[in-house]
């Protein structure tokens, strides 16, 4: 038997619009310890790294690890019939060829279940070595996604530059070029707004927008973003989930030709 | 124009 309930559906529902751009199936690999998922989109060029810990849900059982293969479209149908503040839970039997949600509005007056058949995923895992990065960035999540967003109008690749003294994203295309210069801030009484680099070495990569903007879909699970970067390795963006996991985004860089 | 890089020149299938 597995369940796994959250007080507000408002969570998965912005967990699955951070994954479902890029993943039009994915296997949820449930256990003791909570729900992971890894998958590469249909371009082995990015992957999505979730983490959901068992102690952030509200209620958590899982009596012997399963995988669910979940068609992501069919999944948000299902997510679009609840309300934010519903409570939602998560079942399936061992061995199950169906996972069903259940929906509670606050005074219960109201329970809608809706039973999805699983699929059979043939998934890849990949083994993601330890990194210490040469730079890590951490930023206000919506300045990275409107960052991201601006410069993307004017070419398909950004160069991320990291030095101590800030970072620097440029595109450039048929149009002109586009600069965007952070500077690290010293907000410590306004920490979420700030702009922190931790430097070993200055880092120069380039990456396709087009993933960029897809990994800003996690904007509303947290007000911060996190990007490290190591010459030659691909970029990850996390994403923390308060309480309950986080949402990582591997990117490979794009390199000359 | 830079390429993109496969993610799987980074990390090894499991």
């Amino acid at each position: 038997m597995f369940e796994a309930r959250l007080t507000s559906a408002a969570t998965l529902k912005k967990v699955l619009e951070a994954v479902k751009e890029l993943l039009n199936e994915a296997s949820f690999d449930c256990s003791d310890s909570g729900i992971q998922l890894q998958a590469m989109d249909n371009s082995h060029v990015s992957l999505v790294s979730l983490t959901l810990r068992s102690d952030g849900f509200d209620k958590y059982r899982c009596d012997r690890s399963l995988t669910m293969g979940m068609n992501l479209a069919s999944m948000s149908k299902i997510l679009k019939c609840a309300n934010n503040d519903d409570t939602v839970t998560i079942k399936a039997q061992d061995d199950a060829d169906t996972v069903t949600f259940v929906f509670e509005s606050k005074k219960q007056e109201k329970i809608s279940d809706y039973e999805m058949k699983l699929m059979n995923l043939d998934q890849e895992h990949l083994g993601i070595p330890e990194t210490d990065f040469s730079c890590v960035i951490r930023m206000p999540s919506v300045e990275f996604a409107r960052i991201v967003r601006d410069l993307a109008q004017f070419g398909e690749t950004v160069l991320i530059c990291c030095t101590k003294e800030g970072v620097k994203f440029s595109v450039s295309g048929d149009v002109g070029s586009a600069n965007v210069k952070l500077a690290q801030t010293n907000n410590f009484d306004k920490e979420e707004e700030s702009v922190s680099i931790e430097m070993q070495e200055p880092v120069s990569l380039s990456f396709a927008c087009q993933y960029l903007i897809s990994f800003t879909k996690a904007t509303p699970l947290s007000p911060r973003v996190q990007l490290s970067m190591s010459s030659n390795v691909p970029l990850v963006v996390e994403y923390e989930i308060a309480e309950l996991g986080y949402i990582r985004y591997y990117l490979a860089p794009k390199i000359e030709d | 124009t830079p390429i993109q890089n496969d993610l799987t020149e980074y990390f090894s299938l499991i």
